[in-house]
C-alpha cells in the first residue's frame, strides 16, 4: 500500500458516500444517470467475486462490501425508493454499446483465459467507460448540480490518483498490471474537460453549465 | 508481463 493508492481508495470512497448521502438526503436523484449507477454496481460485482475465493485484507474486503453495498444501495434509491425523481428523459445514454464492445475485448484481451479472470478484466475495461452516460446526462440538461460535481471530481480524482500508484509500484515493487494501466487512463482522460470545467467554474463559486 | 494474480488492489 502505498500513500498514492490510500488516498485514491478514500477519493473514490467519498465520492461514493458523497452520492449516496445527497440522493437520500435530497430524496431526489434529479441530475444522477441511473445507468451510471447500474454500470458502476456491475463493475463493483464483476471484479469482488473474489470476496468468496480469497482474503487479502480486512482493508480490502472492507472496502469491497462497502463499494458494492453503496453501489447496491444507490441504484436502489434511484429506480425504486425514488424512481419519480428520476430523470430518465436525459438519461438515455445506450449502454449496450458500452457493455458489448467492453465484453468483447474482455474475451480477446486479458492476462489469463479462466472466468473470474475474464470477469475482472471486462470490470476494468467497464470502469473506464463507465461515467460517459453521466457526463452525456450532464450535456444533454446543460447544468449539474455543485454536488454532484463534487461526486465527479472525487470520482475522477480516484483513477488518478492510482496512475501514480502504478508508477510507484512499478518503480519500487516492479508490479504493473498493462489492462489496468491503459483502462486507467482512458478512463482518466475522459474526465479532462470535466476537470477543466470543475477548476475554472465550481472552484470559482460559479455554476457549472454548458456550454461552457 | 504483470506479477500474476497480484490482484490486491480494489
Amino acid at each position: 500500500m502505498n500513500i498514492f493508492r490510500l488516498t485514491g481508495d478514500l477519493s473514490h470512497l467519498a465520492a461514493i458516500i458523497i452520492l449516496l448521502l445527497k440522493i437520500w438526503k435530497s430524496r431526489s436523484c434529479a441530475g444522477i444517470s441511473g445507468k451510471s449507477q447500474v454500470l458502476f454496481a456491475l463493475v463493483f460485482t464483476t471484479r469482488y467475486l473474489d470476496l468468496l475465493t480469497s482474503f487479502i485484507s480486512l482493508y480490502n474486503t472492507t472496502m469491497k462490501v462497502i463499494y458494492i453495498g453503496c453501489s447496491y444501495a444507490t441504484v436502489y434509491l434511484i429506480y425504486m425508493k425514488l424512481k419519480a425523481t428520476y430523470d430518465g428523459n436525459h438519461d438515455t445514454f445506450r449502454v449496450e454499446f458500452l457493455i458489448v464492445p467492453v465484453g468483447g475485448l474482455a474475451f480477446l484481451v486479458n492476462h489469463d483465459f479462466s472466468p473470474l479472470e475474464i470477469l475482472w478484466t471486462f470490470s476494468i475495461y467497464l470502469e473506464s467507460v463507465a461515467i460517459l452516460p453521466q457526463l452525456f446526462m450532464i450535456s444533454k440538461t446543460g447544468e449539474a448540480e455543485t454536488i454532484t460535481t463534487h461526486y465527479l471530481f472525487f470520482l475522477g480524482l480516484y483513477r488518478a490518483l492510482y496512475l501514480i500508484n502504478w508508477i510507484w509500484r512499478f518503480y519500487f515493487e516492479g508490479f504493473f498490471d498493462m489492462i489496468a494501466i491503459v483502462a486507467g487512463v482512458v478512463q482518466t482522460i475522459l474526465y479532462c474537460d470535466f476537470f477543466y470545467l470543475y477548476v475554472t467554474k465550481v472552484l470559482k463559486g460559479k455554476k457549472l453549465s454548458l456550454p461552457a | 508481463c504483470p506479477i500474476r494474480g497480484k490482484k490486491d488492489e480494489l
